[in-house]
């Protein structure tokens, strides 16, 4: 499954 | 957060702050590029569009709104302001804004890690930050005399790329299944397009010599 952590960088 | 991604998002403020004290203190925006300022906008707009939908952290959030206002109040700034505007050096900063904007778009719809509308902008914005800048950089180098402030805004904003790429190999070793290859391929590619840059910025500095890139 997918990781969306890469959301929580600006 | 690590040291590499704050200290990133801190030279990213200050490339922005930088930029904002010039054009609002000595009211120049002389050998900024417009259309790199307008890309950035876009870049913003495309990529916080679940600013209100999707709450990470109040830092997160301050500083997504610092971003999107103060690149939509530089756009205005070279575009409205009776004299912020008459230093604005249009004959040299001809990039067009499509040939950037329509190949990242086309890239994203192609190349994305699930397409639904947010996301595809999301990569979108990944895309049009790596090459937005190049507006800028051909300016400079059409520009005989770059001034400090000017440099030091090129400077910071390649300094933030840079931390960027160490804050993804330190997230690599130490967060279990950290693998985002879109991120870090547009990431690498921005940040490639300041070596050029930083090699100048450099030697100007050693030597202690005003800043010129070569045509």
């Amino acid at each position: 499954c997918f990781q969306y952590n890469a959301k929580d960088e600006l | 957060m690590n040291i590499f991604r704050f200290s990133g998002d801190m030279t990213h403020l200050m490339s922005v702050l930088v930029l904002l004290l010039k054009i609002h203190t000595i009211k120049s925006c002389a050998g900024i590029s417009l259309k790199t300022q307008e890309l950035y906008a876009l870049v913003f707009l495309a990529r916080y569009l679940d600013i209100v939908t999707n709450f990470i952290s109040l830092y997160n959030t301050i500083m997504k709104l610092i971003f999107l206002g103060s690149s939509f109040m530089i756009v205005w700034y070279i575009r409205r302001h009776r004299i912020v505007r008459r230093s604005y050096d249009k004959e040299h900063d001809t990039f067009r804004h499509l040939f950037l904007v329509l190949p990242c778009f086309i890239l994203a719809l192609l190349i994305n890690e699930r397409s639904a509308f947010k996301e595809i902008m999301w990569t979108f914005s990944l895309y049009l930050e790596a090459v937005a800048i190049l507006p800028q950089l051909v300016l400079l180098q059409r520009t005989k005399n770059i001034d400090n402030l000017t440099g030091q805004y090129v400077f910071f904003l390649g300094a933030y790329r840079a931390l960027y790429i160490c804050n993804w190999i330190y997230r690599y070793f130490t967060e279990p299944h950290y693998v985002h290859w879109i991120t870090w391929i547009s990431g690498l590619v921005q940040t490639l397009l300041y070596a050029d840059f930083f090699y100048y910025y450099f030697n100007s500095w050693k030597n202690n010599v005003k800043l010129q890139l070569p045509a």
